[in-house]
């Protein structure tokens, strides 16, 4: 039987080195083949890019621009041609977008530029770039990373959309309200989306992401764009359809969004304007809900929905069913007490939400503690060939 | 006194588009 002998390292500095007849080999196994969710990429998230970056160092350390420069040409058309293919599989958007990300961060932090390596061990000082400056590249690879994440947020949405009406207004959980929808507009419903399995879905998100190494800012950013979408395909779907304009369903839409803050809370993410992107909603239950019948109540009205436009405000008064003897249609000289109590308001006229709303996304710096000679690369990924 | 540092060479990048020019990247739907 083969015997194999361990080599005592004594000093690696955080390096690998791989042969020019290997170098096809290297970004197909590396990136075009690897699975995000294998057991050796998930031990050390980030893994790919290390392993990247110390080909690269090792590249920029023999002074060998044309392998600088193909390491960085082949990683960022094997991610995209990736991207290309499995544009639709959310584990493998989240997994590219942590490793580019964590490759940029590297460029940076070993760049030797003062502002990036101030952070840095005094070991990470002594493994900076020397023969290369890469500020071009760096460029070119936060365009990557601003595409995958459009990517992300495009994958994630089509995940969620089907589920959101169904879970966020047909679905009824609170026991005692159930019966009280009008009649012949019971059971409109035919999904079988509950609001639980979109908090699954949430969560099933939220820790790919983690589990990937994406930054914890990143996937803030990433959650509220999905909390904004809830929030407005609710909304519009309210805004369209009577049978979700009573007293009820504005206890059931703000039971719901409560169930969304508080699992923003146990994830830690609460913070940052994400719960903010409820507020529309919100309010819109509370509408539902308030008295709507003297010159006070408008008063409230007026001063409470300042996340909603007149017209989105006037619609849903309109729109208001009751479903039982204690409950009122909305007259029409409280609409006029409202409307003249709206009318200043400086605002669009638009009645429905934009739904296609992108925030502006920043991914800001973030230096590793990694040290990179202490990398192990586990041997499942088939790249026994690089070498320290 | 520490040596100077080797002024380094700057690498001109490709940006995303020229490589899309260049045909670099597959078509979605190629197997």
């Amino acid at each position: 039987p083969e015997v194999s002998i361990l080599r005592k390292e004594r000093h690696c500095q955080g390096m690998l080195e791989y042969g020019k007849e290997d170098e096809a080999n290297f970004f197909r196994t590396l990136i075009t083949d690897l699975k995000p969710r294998g057991v050796a990429v998930s031990l050390t998230p980030g893994l790919p890019a290390y392993i990247l970056f110390m080909c690269l160092r090792h590249a920029d350390y023999t002074n060998n621009d044309q392998r600088v420069r193909t390491l960085l040409n082949s990683s960022i058309t094997s991610i995209k041609n990736v991207l290309k293919k499995r544009s639709r599989d959310f584990d493998t958007v989240s997994f590219w977008l942590a490793n580019t990300c964590r490759f940029l961060h590297c460029l940076k932090q070993y760049s030797g530029e003062e502002v990036y390596t101030k952070y840095n061990t005094p070991q990470q000082n002594k493994q900076c770039l020397l023969n290369f400056d890469l500020t071009d590249y760096r460029q070119t690879l936060s365009d990557l990373v601003i595409q995958i994440y459009q990517q992300l947020i495009k994958c994630m949405e089509d995940l969620l959309q089907p589920m959101i009406v169904a879970a966020m207004l047909e679905q009824d959980t609170i026991p005692g309200v159930l019966g009280l929808k009008p009649t012949g507009l019971r059971k409109r419903t035919s999904s079988s989306f509950t609001l639980e399995s979109m908090l699954k879905q949430l969560d099933s998100f939220h820790s790919t992401l983690l589990q990937h190494g994406n930054d914890t800012e990143l996937i803030r950013q990433v959650l509220k764009q999905q909390f904004y979408v809830i929030c407005a395909t609710t909304l519009n779907n309210l805004l369209l359809r009577k049978d979700m304009c009573s007293w009820s369903k504005g206890l059931q839409i703000r039971y719901n969004v409560s169930q969304l803050e508080e699992w923003l809370m146990d994830k830690g993410v609460q913070g940052g304007g994400v719960r903010e992107t409820l507020e529309p909603l919100i309010q819109a239950a509370q509408l539902l809900q308030i008295k709507k019948k003297n010159q006070e109540d408008a008063e409230a009205i007026a001063t409470m929905c300042t996340a909603l436009t007149a017209t989105q405000i006037e619609k849903i008064l309109n729109l208001y069913t009751p479903v039982n003897e204690f409950e009122e249609r909305v007259s029409a000289s409280f609409m006029k007490s409202v409307q003249a109590l709206l009318k200043d308001r400086q605002e669009s006229p638009q009645l429905l939400m934009d739904s296609k709303v992108l925030f502006p996304f920043s991914f800001p710096f973030n230096p590793s503690p990694v040290a990179l000679e202490s990398l192990q690369i586990p041997q499942s990924l088939n790249l026994s060939f690089l070498m320290r | 006194l520490r040596p100077l540092p080797r002024p380094r060479v700057l690498l001109k990048a490709p940006t995303l588009a020229e490589m899309e020019e260049m045909n670099l990247f597959e078509d979605e739907d190629s197997p």
